[in-house]
């Protein structure tokens, strides 16, 4: 017969290692990089921190062939409490960022995917070294015992601290191609200093070549806040363990005290709606009426919940993105966009959209497309991603006085508590509906303005041929 | 500070459920049909029993609004034990196909994803009837605990088997949206059929209609067998884990005992390569030699182990493809090719391709695409999988004759011990260069016999005409 077996999740994401981004030595050197600069970023702005990365990847000394290689990320960020160290590079699903909050890391994976890649390629073992800041500066060198899902501490020391310098740093081996990843690690280095452009990142290749991304501000924008769950998101499983963790002694203190943006007049309203008192317990209610509530939270069936707050959501800004677009392309025209607050599923988002044209801009067939999702730059699977469908099925580019030889640039940000991501390795995005429409929408408005520019160009060259 | 934890599997697949395709009530709907007919078909195979499976989609009772269903599957294949029904149907990432060898299942938590989707939309528990055709049917009543991972058994009973009945039933309540989700359900359950054609599948419909894809034949293909894993897709903990498990006193038989088609002269001879005396006791291996065995395992390091033997797998054949396309299109013209068996990364597969013309081929702008994967019928995400990516960019369609309203299609089969989905929803295929390249010689092959087709058929109309 069959035999039945368990496996722990760091042996699924080992063996299915693809969907995280690990499916070859050049994809997986870029997906290791991205993994732990993002892992830095999250740090600083959680802390309003001016990030200052160090990225450095380097030959490893003892292979003649040169396809290993290692690399550190070091950081001033919050640093890691060093009870946390070990679960927090050497456990799966586990981390600090299970919380309804625009923040790049949402996974609990991603630092670990990059240890264990170069674990499996290379037999070598991972060093980190972190401080909060106190008078403790702790190092660490850790394996991941991938059958169990558990770090294996090979080594824990400390040493004081007198600067009282605070942030991590990793450093561990892996295989490679940095021939065939610089140009990927480089644009993502590049678009992320971009959009971050409060942060210094320094990067020194293999080569031992140095680029520096410095920031061109110090002004850091406020961190984002975490929400509550929207009703517009609700299942039975998020309720029963409201109810479970709830003190409330009422269903109208549940809800109101629960649920992101619901007040005392929205939560009569919805009780009478469905016809359960406002005073029962919560911890009283029956199956069959915790169904008939979760069933009535979907705005086909009750539609005066307030939208979610998008104060919590920490966007670029039209200031940004145009002095990012003007930036790197030097265009003879920018037009950007911030769409008003949106939510799909209760879940907030708001999309930014950028369009530039000539200068550098690229000139290739068909337009350009630059795409964020909470300030990550995402250089994969364009063709699978939410905004190309939008771009290449959506928009009537001739009415626009776009054709193929134009020159044309499209920013798309889109930040959120939680982006639609389609793949555990985050490159591209779901085409939920509303998402979908934010982007048409802003698109059309920046290419109708492209579009007034360039009638007026057309009508002035007109003008001096006669 | 931050607060860190970790979060179980299943609470991690239920947070980021749309990365198994279950993101909203027409999708799940589509995603549960499919995950419990895909393991029912895997239990009727492996077994060599012609799958007899019923699916029956109705309306629950107790709800006024027609958006909740029931949702009941049954098959007649080799059945679970007792012992194992509870983690099967109740604990993600537990299952029976962790293995290499060429089946529908590989992740261990389809069916839990269905069953947690009812659940959390319908506060419901799930009902599991199962015998392997002993003495004894066992019942079920389960529901899953999230946030430990790990089933409730609510109910557990058994009667006498009588009949000495094999096979399984699953039968829970969800939310979803059958008039969006029909077409789907519909053309999913059809082209299983096409594929499958010693399936009878039988599906009863919420309006009571009733569809039966009966059989054509009770012809099994033999089961897929298991291989060992290849040398060219090791790596460090593949490698540590089989000098855990092996009993191999020397070099040379741990590798003739653990590696696929690595005989004795090949071990002499790739032992003789990378330095390391074959008497040497694999237990005894230091770290370095351990990578110098792995890196050494490379197709660029060391070229003369075998090619994987594709005889573990199951291909549909040349013959069943044709019946498929003519059964379903009626054309005009059809052609099948099946490639010779390749690898990636030291997995077997093996591409078969189908080309139809005319009859009821649809005439849609461009090739209309049918796509299977180890006989699961793909039906979303098309525009990401790698077989539109060679369609549309690496075919020169009109050297075949083949233009913008030529009605054609294209079938494209992957059969493989190892399917590279890009998503846990297992809905489209990685460009894996290997397979990219088994594709598009396999396509210009059979687009050439359609070219042929097609010049004869033009040159009679020019004679008629003269
Ligand atoms: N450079 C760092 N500074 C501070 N904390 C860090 C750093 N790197 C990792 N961490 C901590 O370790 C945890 C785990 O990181 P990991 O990258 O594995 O998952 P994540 O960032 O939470 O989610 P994702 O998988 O989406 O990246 C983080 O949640 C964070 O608390
Ligand atoms: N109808 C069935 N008949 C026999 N065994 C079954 C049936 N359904 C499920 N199982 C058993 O339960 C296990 C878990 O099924 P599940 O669908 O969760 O995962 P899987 O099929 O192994 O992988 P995947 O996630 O890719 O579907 C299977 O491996 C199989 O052993
Ligand atoms: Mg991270
Ligand atoms: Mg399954």
């Amino acid at each position: 017969s069959e035999s039945f077996r368990e496996i722990s999740p760091a042996d699924f994401f080992y063996r299915n290692r693809d969907l995280a981004g690990f499916n070859n030595p050049t994809r997986s050197m870029y997906s290791a990089i991205r993994e732990l600069v993002e892992n830095s970023l999250d740090a600083c702005e959680l802390y309003r921190i001016p990030p200052k990365i160090y990225v450095r990847l380097s030959y490893e000394e003892n292979y003649e062939k040169r396809n290993v290689y290692r690399l550190k990320v070091a950081d001033n960020g919050s640093g890691i409490p060093p009870e946390y160290i070990p679960s927090a590079f050497g456990q799966i699903l586990y981390g600090s960022k299970y919380k309804l909050r625009q923040v790049r890391g949402t996974f609990g994976l991603g630092g670990k995917m990059a240890i264990l890649y170069g674990q499996i390629t290379t037999h070598s073992s991972a060093y980190i070294i972190s401080s909060v800041g106190n008078n403790k500066i702790y190092e660490f060198e850790i394996r991941i015992d991938i059958q169990k899902n558990r770090p294996e501490i090979l080594k824990k020391k400390f040493r004081s601290n007198r600067r009282k310098w605070h942030g991590t740093v990793v450093e561990f081996s892996l295989e490679g191609d940095y021939p065939k990843a610089m140009p990927k690690v480089l644009e993502y280095l590049r678009q992320t200093a971009m959009v971050n452009p409060y942060a210094d990142i320094t990067f020194v290749d293999p080569r031992g070549r140095l680029y520096m991304f410095e920031g061109v501000t110090k002004k850091m924008p406020k961190p984002p806040s975490e929400i509550e769950p929207h009703p517009y998101g609700c299942d039975v499983e998020i309720f029963m363990r409201m109810i479970d963790d709830s003190r409330s002694k009422s269903l109208q203190d549940f809800m109101t005290t629960h649920f992101h943006r619901v007040g005392k007049k929205t939560a009569k309203r919805f009780l009478k709606h469905v016809g359960i008192s406002g005073r029962k317990n919560p911890k009283k209610l029956t199956p069959n009426e915790i169904v008939q509530l979760v069933q009535s939270m979907k705005p086909e069936s009750f539609k005066y919940f307030l939208p979610p707050d998008a104060n919590c959501l920490s966007p670029l800004s039209n200031e940004l993105l145009e002095m990012g677009l003007q930036k790197d392309l030097n265009p003879e025209f920018v037009a950007t966009e911030q769409r008003n607050p949106s939510a799909y599923s209760g879940y907030p988002f708001i999309v930014e959209i950028g369009i530039a044209y000539g200068g550098n801009t690229p000139n290739s067939p068909g337009i350009t497309l630059y795409r964020f999702a909470n300030k990550i730059p995402l250089l994969y699977d364009e063709a699978s991603d939410v905004s190309r469908k939008v771009i290449n099925n959506e928009i009537n580019w001739n009415y626009y006085k776009v054709t193929q030889g134009t020159p044309v640039a499209v920013v798309v940000h889109i930040c959120s508590t939680k982006v639609p991501y389609k793949t555990v390795g985050k490159e591209f995005i779901a085409d939920r509906p509303e998402i979908e429409r934010e982007i048409k929408n802003g698109i059309n408005n920046v290419a109708r303005r492209l579009s007034r520019y360039l009638s007026k160009k057309i009508s002035i060259a007109y003008q001096k041929q006669r």
